[in-house]
């Protein structure tokens, strides 16, 4: 199933755990990317 | 199914060839020794069964049955006679830029479906990229795969063997991404057209020594809070290769192949090209087109 | 999620289930009866009247409905072991998930469940990336390591070796990110992220049930979301997909157009979301 069915809208979302995240050196340094994370849980609730 | 040939022993495992004898169809069965793990089953195992079962891909090894047998778990897996890292070490058989091509394309299809999965790997390398008797290469071997991490979850970053680990695991980072299987799969595509390893550190401190020798010590500028790694102090600076000194190394690669190369090599993990990027990338666009996995020798 | 072993191995209708049930229960019940007799047969010598009649009366094995009741019971003491050893919640769900999984396959003649709780917890952990050495988690749990260890392979096998669990509890978080986009503006965050609290708390409950068996993981979340909000949920859901929804406004027109690729039933999902729910509750 190619169609993702849903559209990732970062900017809509306010999530204050993973932005925290986001701030934090030690995750910025090891390549962590919000985006990821919204997929992976996007995937997981329309799969 | 039988084993009729003892053709590998690991730490936790042994390996036969056999046959599956209701199809007649080549197998090879990897027995878990049971009784090295004081805690149970090995983690290797835990992990090569829970991911396997998930994963269905032309481009990965695929899991043919499980069975327990005298108390040993017992992994029948698809019969692969062959590897990459068998195919670069072997001067005798000479390959074409079409079939690297080929064979990067089965790779990133490989891992791609593991990513979309969000499965890390964690252990690319040459000789865990099987090769199919039609020529198909698999990716194999999830002892170290695990899902993608929960945010708040730490990861050891002590996985991925030496030569192909990314800088953020060198570095010790806990939060990395699946960025480190697309690490290992630009440096086994430079071993792939130089035909001896590219960043063949002896120790850990050396290879870190090795891979910013080789593309350039990083920066905050292109690599923000790198400077936050508590190994970063004690990094002898090196410039990063000019584009000449690179099409001096890799004399066969096309400036899409160096791009290609580049964009899995990049040291910032957040801008490394991802498996989207790479199978999207010009260098599979413009020929020589992939060979016919079934045509390489 | 069709690709998936926990769909492929783990998903039933409420008929299958009951079939798989009572055919545990009888195979067991078979193989008691059986033993039974025998051993009537070999000691008739030393066993008295008033012995053999004792045995027939008290030697009675249980019903399918009581070994579900016992293994609920012990479904929730493994929750309750798991949470007291401060495991993650999705290690407390898988645990849950392996134990009653392993009594689809098995009959509590002849695993006791008391035995089998922690090797569920020990090698939840192990498959979570969360790996807690037998030692120290025998010193945790004062269990026995021979009898963790014992039923670790027993376990596997009736997993039919599927250790990748989708729990409801992601679908949460997506649903969280993706209400906040389609009611964009209308939905107060504190009180999202105080339903947010509820919802997984009930996600585990809800895990104690057979929807595990009949629903995917995001309808079950969608369910305790119904639970927690119906309004809220029911208006997210017809935004989303093609609700007729009277006062769509313009924006709520610009989210379904972006989503035209959905092809959901609005109509199939929300009767599936309450039949889901009524179980759960």
């Amino acid at each position: 199933d190619v169609s993702k069915r849903y559209t990732l809208e970062q900017s809509l979302y306010s999530d204050p755990f993973i932005k925290d995240l986001q701030e934090r050196k030690d995750f910025i340094a090891s390549g962590f990317r919000v985006d990821y994370v919204y997929e992976r849980m996007l995937t997981e609730a329309f799969m | 199914y039988t084993k009729e040939k003892k053709v590998g022993e690991g730490t936790y495992a042994v390996v036969y060839l056999g046959t599956k004898q209701s199809t007649g169809r080549k197998i090879a069965v990897k027995e878990i020794k049971t009784s090295e793990f004081k805690d149970g089953l090995d983690m290797s195992a835990i992990r090569e069964v829970k991911y396997l079962q998930e994963i269905q891909h032309e481009n990965v090894i695929e899991l043919v049955d499980i069975f327990l047998a005298y108390d040993n778990l017992n992994l029948v897996l698809e019969f692969l006679p062959s590897d990459l890292e068998k195919v670069i070490k072997d001067k005798s058989i000479l390959f074409t830029p079409a079939d690297i091509k080929s064979w990067m394309l089965m790779t990133l299809r490989g891992v791609h479906h593991c990513h979309r999965n969000f499965i890390l790997h964690r252990d690319l390398k040459p000789n865990n990229l099987l090769i199919s008797p039609d020529g198909q290469i698999k990716v194999a071997d999830f002892g170290l795969a695990r899902t993608f991490p929960s945010a708040q979850e730490i990861l050891t970053s002590n996985v991925v063997t030496r030569w192909y680990r990314a800088p953020e695991l060198l570095f010790g980072a806990k939060h990395y991404t699946s960025a480190v299987d697309i690490w290992s799969t630009g440096v086994i595509f430079a071993e792939l057209m130089l035909r001896i390893p590219y960043l063949p550190g002896q120790t850990d401190v050396d290879q870190i020594e090795v891979t910013f020798r080789a593309l350039g010590t990083p920066t905050d500028k292109d690599w923000p809070d790198v400077s936050f790694f508590p190994a970063y102090n004690k990094l002898q600076i090196y410039p990063p290769p000019s584009r000449e000194e690179l099409r001096r190394r890799f004399i066969a690669a096309s400036e899409n192949a160096l791009n290609f190369m580049c964009g899995m090599l990049t040291m910032n993990p957040q801008k490394r090209w991802n498996a989207v990027q790479c199978l999207e990338s010009d260098y599979f666009k413009e020929a020589p087109a992939p060979s016919d996995p079934s045509t390489i020798q | 999620f069709r690709h998936s072993s926990q769909y492929r191995f783990w998903s039933f209708t409420p008929e299958q289930l009951e079939q798989k049930r009572i055919r545990v229960n009888a195979q067991a019940v078979q193989s008691i009866e059986e033993d039974l007799r025998n051993f009537v047969a070999d000691n008739k010598t030393d066993l008295n009247e008033e012995e053999i009649k004792t045995i027939e009366m008290k030697a009675v094995p249980v019903t399918a409905e009581e070994e579900l009741k016992l293994i609920n019971l012990y479904a929730k003491k493994v929750q309750m072991i798991a949470q007291r050893l401060n495991l993650p919640t999705e290690i407390v769900a898988t645990s849950i998930t392996f134990f009653r999984r392993f009594y689809l396959e098995n009959s509590v003649h002849k695993f006791e469940p008391k035995a089998i709780v922690l090797t569920t917890i020990f090698l939840a952990c192990k498959s979570d990336n969360y790996f807690i050495g037998i030692d120290s988690f025998c010193e945790k749990t004062r269990g026995s390591k021979e009898q963790i260890l014992k039923y670790e392979f027993p376990l596997l096998e009736s997993l039919k070796f599927s250790l990748f669990n989708h729990h409801p509890y992601r679908p949460l978080h997506g649903f969280f990110l993706d209400i906040q986009a389609v009611l964009h503006g209308k939905v107060d965050l504190n009180y999202m992220g105080h339903i947010y609290d509820r919802c997984k708390k009930r996600i585990t409950e809800a895990l104690l049930t057979d929807a595990v068996y009949f629903y995917s993981p995001p309808q079950i979340t969608l369910s305790v979301l119904m639970i927690e909000d119906e309004a809220l949920t029911t208006r997210y859901l017809e935004l989303k997909f093609h609700g007729n929804n009277p006062d769509s406004s313009a924006d709520a027109e610009e989210t379904i157009s972006q989503d035209n690729s959905v092809n959901i039933s609005l109509e199939k999902l929300v009767t599936l979301i309450r039949d889901c729910k009524r179980i759960i509750e």
